[in-house]
């Protein structure tokens, strides 16, 4: 399953 | 007011491909230290960082902050149509609705200008943490697009193993299988740092696109460490880079 990199880094 | 002054249009031909594959729109922020940008892409699977400090221009002047929202494939257009070897002057007033960029041949008889209208982009800016890297691999930027457009023939999916005897990738898919593994050298034309060895599965789709800056680096950084993005970076001579940061794919 690919996984989304805004699950990664927190929104500033 | 911007005034930013490449001394070769090349660099940033080179800099709007490894750009345009992955990302359409993207803002250019522009600091008196330079030009910041940072997007992902519209599947949200991977995200782009381009930092050029004020070193790598032969003209640098930013008073105010000013955020320049580009359409990359017109950027594309207005690039193409210059030599690399003109220089290039980007101009932009301080709450700017359009980007000027003047192109310059080697011996001034030829000038070009264009006027590029800008977007008003609502763009998320993403923090992205310092990260201890279990594995940090550095290797030939061609030998690095070369192994990717390889894997990519075999499998969506590219796996990246990397153990302090080297680093492999490996793709299976209806075909077959490929591996190909690089161990460090004498030479020094590969590198492997390993903390802790470490194995993820990658989209070979979004490696693939990340080697389209292979032209502006000799070098590639791939930085992996568990459960985060993996890293490849470019760097741009000593005063910038382009980063990519994939997300890994997860067992269902």
């Amino acid at each position: 399953m690919q996984r989304n990199i805004d699950a990664f880094f927190k929104r500033l | 007011m911007l005034e930013a002054r490449f001394g070769e249009t090349l660099l940033l031909k080179k800099i709007v491909d490894a750009l345009k594959e992955i990302i359409s729109q993207s803002t250019l922020d522009c600091t008196e230290t330079g030009m910041q940008l940072q997007s992902m892409d519209n599947s949200h699977v991977s995200l782009v960082a381009l930092s050029l400090q004020t070193e790598g221009f032969e003209k640098y002047r930013c008073d105010r902050n000013v955020s320049l929202g580009l359409d990359l494939k017109s950027l594309a257009k207005v690039v193409k149509s210059a030599s690399g070897d003109d220089a290039v002057t980007l101009t932009a007033a301080d709450k700017a609705d359009k980007l000027l960029l003047s192109f310059e041949s080697d011996n001034k008889s030829r000038t070009a200008d264009y006027e590029l209208k800008l977007l008003n982009l609502d763009q998320d800016h993403l923090g992205i943490p310092e990260t201890n890297y279990a594995c940090i691999v550095q290797m030939p930027s061609s030998e690095f697009a070369r192994i990717c457009r390889d894997m990519s023939m075999f499998s969506e999916s590219v796996v990246i193993s990397c153990t302090k005897q080297g680093i492999k990738f490996s793709a299976n898919g209806d075909m077959g299988s490929a591996n190909i593994k690089l161990s460090d050298t004498s030479k020094g034309d590969i590198t492997i740092d390993v903390d802790e060895p470490i194995t993820q599965s990658f989209a070979g789709r979004y490696l693939n696109t990340f080697t389209r800056a292979t032209p502006l680096s000799d070098r590639v950084k791939i930085c992996l460490a568990p459960d985060v993005p993996l890293l490849v970076e470019y760097p741009i001579e000593d005063y910038g880079y382009i980063r990519y940061y994939l997300a890994p794919k997860v067992d269902e």
